[in-house]
């Protein structure tokens, strides 16, 4: 199995490229981040600063968190916070010439995670199911 | 690879099951359903009826598109509106008894699928995570 050609699939080849990501600058107010996950459709997604540099991850569940108030959800702080001061900032990476295996062992914890090149610049996000899709057709032998 | 333990393994063995899975009731108002998935941290979990058979399944961003007005999020239609009447109702499911490549392929395309009886019972759920741990497992031989 060490030789399946499966170990040798690099981030950058399992990975959704950096145009086709949304995603959420450092200094929206969280009223604009919820918006953007609610019409996109994704549960989370990466935080980048203006230079595209990868900073965190935002998700709707520490949005709405957030603004969960004693007696009811507070949606008039949603334009007083900014997605950097709630992001999860120490999201683990990967970086595009990492090997399957260890795309594997990230994606068991995180739904994505980012590659970032060794600047800090956001290359791309590697999905489960790009990892799922890969592991079915290679265990069909 | 064919004779590899893993592909033996059941959703029965692979399972969250019911009693630790965090669900709503098809009567329930959006609102308490929005509480549950917020205070749990689950982004979408099972609908089930009063004597616990699968109905479907409910996250946030149902939840969210529904209440998105022109302006703002009509937070006050949560209370109006019940769980039935916008969950997903056609989500494929897995028998326990099926083997992993079956549970496999359904999560490629699903962060979690509900395992039910043939009498549409609730036993439990299959998890990405669950199906990639297994594959790590396996794949360091
Ligand atoms: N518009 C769509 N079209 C088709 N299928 C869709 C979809 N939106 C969601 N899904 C399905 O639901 C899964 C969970 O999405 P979620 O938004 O929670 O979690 C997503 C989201 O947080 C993030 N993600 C995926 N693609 C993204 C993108 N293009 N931009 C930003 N974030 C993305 O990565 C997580 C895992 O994605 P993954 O593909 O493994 O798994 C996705 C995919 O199987
Ligand atoms: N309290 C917690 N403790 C540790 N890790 C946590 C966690 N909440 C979320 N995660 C991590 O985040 C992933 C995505 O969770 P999400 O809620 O979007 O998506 C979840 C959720 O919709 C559902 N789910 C998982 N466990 C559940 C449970 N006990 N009750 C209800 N739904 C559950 O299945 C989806 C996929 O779950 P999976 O485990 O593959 O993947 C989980 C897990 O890796």
């Amino acid at each position: 199995i060490k030789e399946l050609p499966l170990l040798q699939l690099t981030a950058e080849t399992l990975m959704v490229s950096s145009e086709k990501v949304a995603h959420v600058q450092l200094n929206n107010p969280l009223e604009h981040a919820l918006l953007i996950l609610v019409k996109s459709g994704y549960s989370a997604v990466p935080v980048l600063d203006t230079s595209y540099k990868f900073k965190g991850v935002i998700g709707k569940n520490i949005i709405l968190n957030e603004i969960l108030g004693l007696e009811r959800f507070e949606m008039e702080r949603l334009s007083d916070i900014t997605v950097e001061h709630v992001m999860e900032a120490s999201t683990p990476c990967l970086n595009r010439s990492d090997h399957f295996l260890t795309c594997l062992k990230k994606v068991i914890d995180h739904p994505f995670v980012c590659v970032v090149d060794q600047d800090g610049y956001f290359d791309g996000i590697v999905t489960r199911r790009a990892v799922l899709k890969q592991l079915n057709k290679y265990i069909h032998v």
